[in-house]
């Protein structure tokens, strides 16, 4: 999984 | 989530609590940059818009509301409520070299051509250099408040301890984001310095200043 994706992170 | 994620986040949740006890109980924000401090308050703004498209946890959403709020908290202290005690002669660090040329870079190099993406990029480089202004003011001072250069460890052992995050992420999820790792490593190492001071001063029971 590279980047775009949904934003888990803070 | 794993434990490197989980402390990152306590850590800098506890940086930002710092910092606005530090600015509550002393009644001033001498020493605290308020152009790092605007900054960090756009890093949130632009990263977390997608609080309103997308959700994630309840957790997810309680920190970056945290988050914002926080920072928006911080500026009124700085610029409203303490006001005359903000340290503007030693702030002169210029706030459009840092954000032209990462908006220029967040235009060029990003994920995906989309607003979000391109305003989420954005936050991800401009918080990496953000603190720049904030250890500008210390080198001109030269020194920094016990209680400021806890804040400024605690910030930034956040994005170490996320690299932390992101390497067990990569072996056991497959999950591998390259322009949070690059922005995420340079901003550790721009606090390299201020490490290597903090543990040999300030965890030795010193002030923190700077060798002349």
């Amino acid at each position: 999984l590279i980047g775009s994706r949904k934003k888990d992170e803070l | 989530m794993n434990v490197f994620r989980l402390t990152g986040d306590i850590a800098h949740l506890l940086a930002i609590i710092l910092l606005l006890m530090k600015i509550w109980k002393t009644r001033s924000c001498a020493g605290v940059s308020g152009k790092s401090q605007m900054m960090f308050a756009l890093v949130f703004t632009t990263r977390y818009l997608d609080l309103i498209t997308n959700f994630i946890s309840l957790y997810n959403t309680t920190m970056k509301m945290i988050f914002i709020a926080s920072s928006y908290g911080t500026l009124y202290l700085m610029f409203l409520k303490f006001r005359a005690t903000y340290d503007s002669n030693h702030d002169t660090f210029r706030m459009e070299f840092l954000v032209v040329p990462v908006a220029g870079l967040s235009f060029l190099v990003n994920h995906d051509f989309s607003p979000l993406e391109i305003l989420w990029t954005f936050s991800i480089y401009l918080e990496s250099v953000a603190i720049l202004p904030q250890l500008f003011m210390i080198s001109k001072t030269g020194e920094a408040e016990t209680i400021t250069s806890h804040y400024l460890f605690a910030l930034g052992s956040y994005r170490a301890l996320y690299i932390l995050n992101w390497v067990y992420r990569f072996y056991f999820e497959g999950f591998f984001d390259l322009i949070a790792v690059v922005a995420g490593c340079v901003q550790t190492v721009l606090y390299c310095d201020f490490f290597y001071l903090y543990i040999t001063k300030v965890w030795k029971g010193k002030k923190l200043t700077l060798p002349a």
